[in-house]
């Protein structure tokens, strides 16, 4: 996955991600793509979320997964999440649920949780920071005002590490794809470096949703495991989002 | 570059998208939270039915190929359903209405959505 909050010079947030699936769980040789990655595009669907017959936030996600991947609450705030490896992983936090320490929240049912009821950006950043987890991750929250958009890298009980933008420091954007941003990336799996390489030539000034979605599909940024590219627009409350291919030559991952 | 990780020049007039990396659309549902949790689901899985069918087969498929006895998928049918009233609420409904439309077992669909946590087996 690659998840990117970015501030435009005129204070606007974007948020974009890749959403990147079916890792290692059979490769089909004619087709040269994942099994599980193709089985999973026909599943994307774009959901609107009503209460009182009002939006209560917009998703995209893959039909029959009740938990949330990648959200808008219209004009509030933005959430996606990626996945975050560790041996102190989602197996333990499930052997403790199945002995009934059930204090721990599963992933995506507390990003469905604060995209339902959280009422703003610090809110949500509280929640999604101080709620035990059965599985690490990282989560990528933006918000409607400047500055407002962070990483929250994540293990199992705590929050590791909270980046936030800052322009001032010239990071105008927080880019994150499966790995520590206090660390270099696996060196088989760099994906960071690209993506930053084509923010950075993009830069602040003509950052959009056309832009945002050129950086997500530059390869290996795009690569045979992304399912889809969802971009979000919180004052605008706008949420799109389109299933991708990767035509060979690309990365298996 | 053609040798991985295939690395490219930024690309650029991307959008709106088009050309071979651009397979399609995403359609929109709505999902009505003011119904009971087990029907919320009704209409995406009316008609994503098939595909979900599709996936779970594949991922029996691959279960299948690590366990040829068939135990596995028997362990996720058998011990997942109970695991279903331990998940917060709405979440065990929500599940449970979608193994009801899908016709999927519901330990299945029990594991396509904890897959997150499993996956890191």
């Amino acid at each position: 996955c690659t998840s990117v909050v970015a501030e435009d010079e005129k204070g606007n947030l974007l948020h974009g991600r890749n959403l990147d699936f079916g890792l290692f769980m059979g490769w089909d040789v004619k087709n040269k793509s994942w099994i599980i990655s193709e089985k999973l595009k026909p599943l994307v669907v774009n959901l609107d979320f009503r209460k009182n017959n009002q939006t209560v936030f917009k998703s995209t996600n893959f039909a029959g997964y009740v938990g949330m991947l990648t959200g808008i609450k219209p004009h509030t705030f933005t959430l996606t999440m990626n996945e975050r490896f560790s041996l102190d992983g989602g197996y333990i936090g499930i052997l403790e649920w199945i002995m009934g320490q059930r204090d721990g929240m599963w992933m995506s049912f507390l990003t469905r949780s604060v995209l339902e009821n959280a009422t703003s950006y610090e809110g949500a950043k509280r929640q999604l920071a101080e709620t035990k987890m059965l599985a690490p991750a990282y989560f990528i929250l933006g918000g409607n005002q400047r500055g407002q958009g962070c990483i929250i890298t994540r293990s199992r009980q705590h929050s590791i590490d909270v980046l936030e933008i800052d322009v001032k420091l010239g990071r105008w954007y927080v880019l994150e794809t499966n790995y520590d941003h206090w660390k270099d990336p696996f060196f088989l799996d760099d994906r960071r470096t690209p993506a930053m390489k084509c923010m950075n030539q993009t830069t602040q000034a003509k950052i959009s949703v056309s832009t945002l979605y050129d950086v997500l599909s530059t390869k290996p940024v795009l690569n045979k495991l992304t399912t889809y590219t969802a971009l979000m627009q919180v004052s605008e409350g706008k949420l799109e989002s389109y299933i991708r291919d990767c035509p060979s030559p690309c990365m298996p991952w | 570059q053609f040798i991985p990780p295939y690395t490219e020049d930024c690309r650029t007039g991307m959008y709106p998208p088009n050309g071979p990396t651009f397979r399609g659309p995403v359609s929109w549902y709505t999902v009505d939270l003011d119904l009971p949790p087990s029907e919320r689901w009704t209409a995406v899985i009316t008609e994503k039915k098939q595909d979900l069918i599709s996936l779970i087969q594949a991922i029996r498929n691959l279960a299948n190929a690590f366990v040829p006895s068939g135990k596995l998928i028997e362990l996720v049918d058998i011990a997942l359903p109970l695991m279903v009233n331990t998940l917060p609420s709405p979440f065990g409904e929500e599940i449970k209405g979608i193994a009801e439309v899908s016709g999927v077992p519901l330990g299945e669909v029990v594991l396509y959505n904890i897959f997150y946590e499993v996956f890191t087996v």
